[in-house]
């Protein structure tokens, strides 16, 4: 495991209290082998070490008592600097009607997390109204229905009166369309907040990537979402890059944290798109949302 | 690649870099490139060009150890269980095994058995319809166990050639839900002693290290008799079964390569490995 490793690296590489290249150098080759297990692009792997090298080489690791120690804490350092966003507010909602947009590979959690969103947003004291932008895969417009009336019944439960998430569908309607004719339906319904599920897409499928595009267009999102599994291997680094680039993304869900999975995606992802993870998906069911903290990510990773 | 020089540094490190990338992990990277170095020393390979000929036909041999094709049962209805983790793609890859045995002229007869998830009955009874084929169902929340066991019934009473059971998606770390398997195992294998048949563990290729966890885990509750390899059609090259196929011999059976119920073939090691060296 990788605490093993760090355990190691303290006590082996830097056990004679001396620190020189050759143990710096050991230092660091056992950081690469623990983040490329972990999942991390080797492409950033390669950026971070060489960051943590220079650091450690430079007078901070000298004077330290503990050189072991400093080293790690180094390592740790770097991973929450590159994580870490200043955001205190995970979702800032300042306008009448905010609109969120939901985007991803096929599978990664996308339709799960608007539900969680909802809920996360009505426990907030919003009216979210969810949109049914999926008409390919078969029943997704059912599946956004069923969460949306599964979290109105829950809500209702909890306040002792009734509470209705809305779910807008048109499925003879293209995508962008749908979206488009959600926003006035929300301000008709006097709902605060717009949820838009698109579906699955593949990164390199130009005519699906031109739809998000699209819906971006028409409905000027304050917030687009990129939701990825967090078991995602080296692919995240491609992936998060050609969404980001195409339709610029504001933040990342990483979603199914509730695994064994390291989450190397998590850095991959900060460090190609500079877009901080803002949530994590930690379950199946609605309240299944956390917010994203950069330190225990890096717990995470590093075992 | 530079071909046709001698083998240098540079070029094993270009190499181990590629295998990493395509998710092969660390350790099996290691492991193929020490055997390129013996192999160098002992004087097997001299040129680059023999190199890459070389790895290719050890990774080709090491994905073709165990049979590739799916084991039909000769007397009675083939029964195939289907798991994997949240996402991984099992509900559409049963529509595709399904369109692959109906155009083999094979009366096919799928078991519902996500029981759990919103609109999950709906997806593949849609997927049925699609087809042209029978579902077993159960209302949402009733027992997977029970569905498998009356889709095994419905199987036998209409001589079903091949009956395919979907299964809600879970961690491989949710111990209950392991157990969940077990059961639903145990209860197919009451009904048909050799049941099931085939048991196919669905793996998103886009997942990384995680993937050899899954298998150990999912293998440890139900032994998978073959890996279905989805979305392939992606960028991500699903290394990680060189090391399920080295540590737990699971032979991958089938790729998908889409969303459409075409959108399948059954795994060719040479093609597979071209594409993970590309
Ligand atoms: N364990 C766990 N499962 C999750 C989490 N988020 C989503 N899931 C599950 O992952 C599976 C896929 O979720 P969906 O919401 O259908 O994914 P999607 O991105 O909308 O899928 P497509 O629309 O087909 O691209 C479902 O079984 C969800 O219940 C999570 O944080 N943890
Ligand atoms: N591009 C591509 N997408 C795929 C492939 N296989 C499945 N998908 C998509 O992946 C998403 C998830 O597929 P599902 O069949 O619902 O996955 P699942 O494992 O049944 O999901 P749960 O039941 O929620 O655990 C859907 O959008 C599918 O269309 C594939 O081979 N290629
Ligand atoms: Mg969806
Ligand atoms: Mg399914």
């Amino acid at each position: 495991t990788l605490s093993n490793k760090f355990y190691d690296i303290k006590n082996n590489f830097f056990s004679s209290g001396k620190i020189n290249e050759k143990n710096i150098q050991d230092g660091i080759k056992a950081i690469e082998e623990a983040l490329i297990n972990a999942d991390v692009n080797f492409r950033v792997v390669k950026g971070l070490v060489k960051r943590v090298k220079e650091k450690a080489l430079g007078e901070e690791l000298i004077k330290s008592v503990k050189p072991g120690d400093q080293f790690v804490q180094i390592v740790h350092y770097e991973l929450v600097e590159l994580m870490k966003s200043d955001d205190e507010e995970r979702l800032p909602i300042t306008k009448d009607l905010t609109v969120i947009m939901m985007v991803g590979l096929q599978g990664s959690g996308k339709t799960t997390t608007c539900g969680k969103l909802a809920r996360y947003l009505i426990k907030k004291g919003h009216r979210p109204l969810l949109v049914a932008a999926d008409t390919q895969r078969p029943a997704a417009i059912e599946q956004l229905k069923v969460l949306g009336k599964t979290l109105g019944e829950q809500i209702s439960e909890e306040r002792g009166e009734d509470f209705e998430v809305p779910v807008y569908s048109a499925p003879q309607d293209p995508p962008p369309k749908i979206c488009k004719d959600a926003i006035p339906i929300a301000k008709e319904n006097n709902n605060d907040i717009v949820i838009l599920d698109t579906a699955g897409r593949l990164h390199i499928d130009d005519a699906l990537m031109d739809e998000l595009l699209s819906i971006r267009k028409k409905t000027k999102p304050d917030h687009v979402f990129f939701v990825m599994d967090s078991m995602t291997g080296q692919n995240a680094f491609d992936s998060a890059k050609i969404f980001n680039e195409q339709i610029n993304i504001d933040g990342v869900v990483l979603t199914k944290l509730d695994s064994d999975a390291k989450g190397g995606a998590a850095l991959s992802i900060k460090e190609v798109t500079g877009k901080p993870v803002k949530f994590v998906g930690v379950g199946e069911k609605l309240d299944a949302l956390e917010e994203f903290h950069a330190d225990r990510m890096a717990n995470r990773i590093l075992g | 690649f530079q071909i046709g020089r001698k083998i240098d540094e540079a070029f094993l490190e270009d190499l181990e870099e590629r295998l990493i990338m395509a998710d092969v992990g660390l350790d099996t990277t290691k492991y193929l490139i020490d055997a390129l170095k013996s192999s160098y020393k002992d004087k097997e390979i001299k040129e680059k060009d023999q190199i890459l000929t070389f790895l290719k036909e050890n990774l080709k041999e090491r994905l073709t150890q165990k049979g590739n094709e799916l084991k039909l049962n000769e007397d009675g209805p083939t029964v195939i269980l289907v798991i994997g983790v949240n996402g991984s793609g099992k509900t559409t890859s049963i529509a595709k095994l399904a369109h692959h045995f109906v155009q083999q002229d094979k009366k096919v007869l799928l078991g519902a058995g996500d029981t759990f998830r919103a609109a999950a009955i709906d997806q593949l009874e849609i997927w049925a319809e699609r087809i042209g084929i029978d579902i077993v169902k159960h209302k949402m929340g009733s027992d997977p166990a029970a569905v498998a066991f009356d889709a095994v019934q419905a199987a036998l009473s209409r001589e079903s050639d091949i009956i395919i059971i979907d299964t809600a998606g879970r961690l491989h770390t949710q111990k209950n839900l392991m157990k969940e398997l077990q059961k639903i195992h145990n209860v197919l294998k009451k009904k048909i002693p050799e049941a099931p048949h085939e048991v196919l563990l669905i793996l998103d290729a886009t997942i990384g290290q995680n993937a050899i966890t899954q298998a150990e885990l999912f293998s440890a509750a139900t032994p998978i008799t073959g890996i279905f390899l989805s979305k392939l059609d992606g960028t991500a090259k699903g290394g990680v079964v060189l090391a399920i196929q080295n540590q737990l011999d699971i032979p991958v059976k089938f790729i998908g390569l889409g969303e459409k119920c075409e959108d399948m073939e059954a795994f060719d090691s040479e093609q597979f490995v071209d594409a993970l060296l590309s």
